[in-house]
């Protein structure tokens, strides 16, 4: 099927949220 | 696994031994007992109870206890196992598990499911994949039309729900992540696998070998 190079991924620009990085909870 | 012989008195509610969290989840003793260090840091930060209060966990994300955000809230509910207002000491470990390098990808993959399903349906509908890049987009004071929101959710939508019944299911979701692995990127952290260095305190009171 064809692809839009361009268009972001809505899940790609959800993972962006940073709080589903959970590195911040090891940072002293 | 070896001989545990405890000699210290866990009061902390929800407090399990070590060798137990071990046992079902990646990593050893020792960094389920660095994890328990991280842990009495998280949980007393701002109620000094041994239980990580979502205040807690959102001064932790963004130093911040007041800043709410639905990821966050997402996030602390999925450590809640038992739904009780609290993450407890073996739902930490247990959850933070699934983050460990070596988790099983499948882990993972639920994991993330379980996050994006917002209202426990199920399924990843739609209207929720929208809410959840609105709000991506307040949380990032990033602007966008709403025709082009409209246009990424439903290409986003119509790419992962392969059976076109307006959702999508764990069999469909597992078939994106496989076409699109950096959509669990966010589910490791390497972190884990130095947490014996980053939190080194108790290992000179461990009382407990590692099997591996």
């Amino acid at each position: 099927s064809p692809k839009s190079p361009n268009l972001i991924n809505a899940f790609q620009l959800i993972g962006m949220s940073s709080c589903l990085d959970l590195s911040g909870l090891f940072e002293k | 696994m070896g001989c545990y012989h405890s000699k210290r008195t866990k009061e902390t509610p929800g407090y399990e031994e070590p060798t137990v969290l071990a046992a079902e989840t990646p990593f050893t003793v020792s960094e389920v007992e660095a994890l328990y260090e991280l842990f009495k840091k998280l949980s007393s930060s701002v109620i000094d109870d041994g239980l990580i209060h979502k205040e807690e966990l959102q001064l932790a994300l963004f130093r911040n206890k007041n800043r709410r955000n639905l990821f966050a809230d997402r996030i602390f509910d999925l450590f809640d196992v038992k739904r009780n207002g609290v993450i407890e000491f073996g739902e930490f470990v247990r959850s933070l598990g699934v983050f460990h390098p070596n988790a099983p990808v499948e882990d993972k993959i639920h994991f993330t499911f379980r996050l994006y399903d917002l209202r426990q349906t199920g399924f990843i509908e739609r209207e929720e994949l929208k809410e959840m890049v609105l709000a991506i987009l307040h949380e990032s004071d990033l602007l966008l039309s709403d025709d082009v929101v409209e246009t990424i959710v439903d290409k986003t939508f119509s790419d992962a729900d392969l059976k076109g019944d307006g959702k999508i299911d764990p069999e469909e979701w597992k078939e994106f992540v496989s076409k699109n692995p950096s959509l669990i990127k966010n589910m490791t952290l390497p972190y884990l696998k130095d947490i014996t260095l980053a939190f080194p305190s108790f290992v000179l009171s461990t009382e407990v070998e590692d099997s591996e």
